[in-house]
């Protein structure tokens, strides 16, 4: 060995190894300009304006915090210590423990289970009206979109396309990013998820996923209404035959876009439901921060709910456009589809602000064109962290 | 956390609620 190291003639090519460095150094230099290019259109993190409490907010490093708090609530408790921990959460927050499904307090884990407990059947009947609320909660604001702004607090407004987004690609990037549209389109029959797995909708719609849509949906393929329309009850809605502009969000004459923002408060049952017979049609999911949704932050930070990541189900019901978007939080940061299971909010991917990820339930029902849901019907909830 | 609803109606669609009201899950939103 000392021998070899000694005695081996060593020879040296310096055009190849210059050449070799060379493309080396080229594709490295490639890479910083294209990530710089990148992180210019699409930023990573909000810029913060406003009172000071909105800079130490942006300051902290929300999404991470989120996790940690889940994943602190998600450690189990020992038993004996149950009962009086939840008790003491419920006396805190005002849970009403009497309407649990289950009331052994004993058996929820952790405090996450509990959060994301049930209610007992018939706990919530659902009223005979046009429209009912998807949640408990408090009612934050609702009235009329004007033109594209809906009203956060009174003077400040933000934009329609910004929450839901659009399908303007006359846009610039930078531009979409701002207006939450820079987007993923995903494929109808097989979709992506960020992380570049995919999934067959179909595969997921018949293993199981889809029991309540056909319970939702008659032979026919009509959604049927069997309990809020008094003037025509269990009649079949036509909803097949409804064509809304979903791309642009436009109203037919004579109608109007509304609006309605409900708040889920710490301790309030956190799973939300269908607020009328509807399909679901586009699930777009933004990325973004995860501010407090709080009325307090509501009053401090502009566009708030365009800032926040976000799940916008697009649809139809009989009136023309329908949408429902459950908005993120700090503390409450992953939110769950139940029958989306290729959904994953809150993930560790730092994926740039504003942008989102399409995904169509078309093959859920050929003749609907989407997922079918009836009033009351579970959709789906918020998770801690 | 919320939850937003925006939908196309009638322009006599009606909200039964008040700003700051407490409301369940089930309970009326509004009425045409």
């Amino acid at each position: 060995l000392v021998d070899s190291w000694k005695n081996t003639e060593t020879k040296w090519y310096p055009i190849p190894v210059a050449l070799g460095l060379s493309v080396v150094g080229f594709i490295q230099y490639r890479r910083v300009i294209q990530r710089e290019e990148e992180r210019l259109e699409h930023p990573k993190k909000y810029v913060a304006t406003g009172p000071w409490q909105v800079h130490v907010a942006a300051a902290l490093p929300l999404r991470s915090l989120s996790r940690l708090w889940g994943s602190f609530n998600s450690l189990t408790i020992p038993e004996p210590l149950r009962p009086i921990g939840y008790k003491l959460y419920s006396w805190i927050f005002g849970c009403n423990l009497d309407e649990m499904k289950n009331p052994n307090l004993c058996d929820y884990p952790n405090l996450s289970a509990f959060f994301y407990r049930e209610l007992k059947d018939g706990a919530r009947p659902i009223a005979n009206a046009t429209l009912v609320s998807p949640s408990d909660g408090k009612v934050l604001h609702f009235g009329i979109v004007q033109g594209q702004d809906i009203e956060q607090i009174k003077g400040v407004t933000y934009k329609l396309d910004a929450l839901l987004g659009n399908d303007d690609k006359s846009t610039s990037p930078v531009e979409n990013a701002i207006l939450g549209n820079s987007r993923q389109i995903v494929d109808e029959e097989e979709f992506a998820n960020v992380n570049g797995i995919e999934y067959s909708l179909d595969d997921m719609m018949n293993e199981g996923h889809s029991v309540k849509t056909e319970s939702a949906v008659g032979p026919d393929g009509l959604a049927r209404s069997e309990t809020n329309d008094p003037q025509d009850e269990r009649a079949l809605v036509k909803l097949a035959d409804v064509t809304p502009d979903i791309a642009n969000h436009k109203v037919k004459p004579g109608q109007a876009m509304f609006f309605c923002v409900v708040y889920l408060a710490p301790g309030d049952y956190h799973r939300f439901h269908s607020p009328t017979n509807w399909i679901v049609q586009t699930r777009r999911h933004f990325a973004g921060e995860l501010f407090s949704v709080s009325p307090y932050f509501v009053n401090l930070l502009q566009n708030l709910f365009v800032l926040n990541e976000r799940v916008a189900l697009l649809g139809k019901w009989k009136h023309g456009f329908f949408s429902m978007i459950p908005v993120g939080a700090t503390n409450v940061g992953s939110i769950k589809i139940n029958f989306d299971e290729a959904l994953k909010t809150n993930q560790k991917e730092d994926i740039p602000l504003g942008t989102y990820t399409e995904v169509t339930y078309k093959s859920a029902s050929k003749i609907l064109g989407g997922k079918a849901l009836r009033y009351g019907d579970e959709m789906g909830g918020f998770y801690l962290g | 956390s919320t939850v937003v609803l925006v939908f196309e109606a009638p322009q006599s669609f009606e909200f039964k609620v008040t700003a700051g009201q407490k409301i369940k899950m089930g309970e009326a939103l509004g009425q045409i």
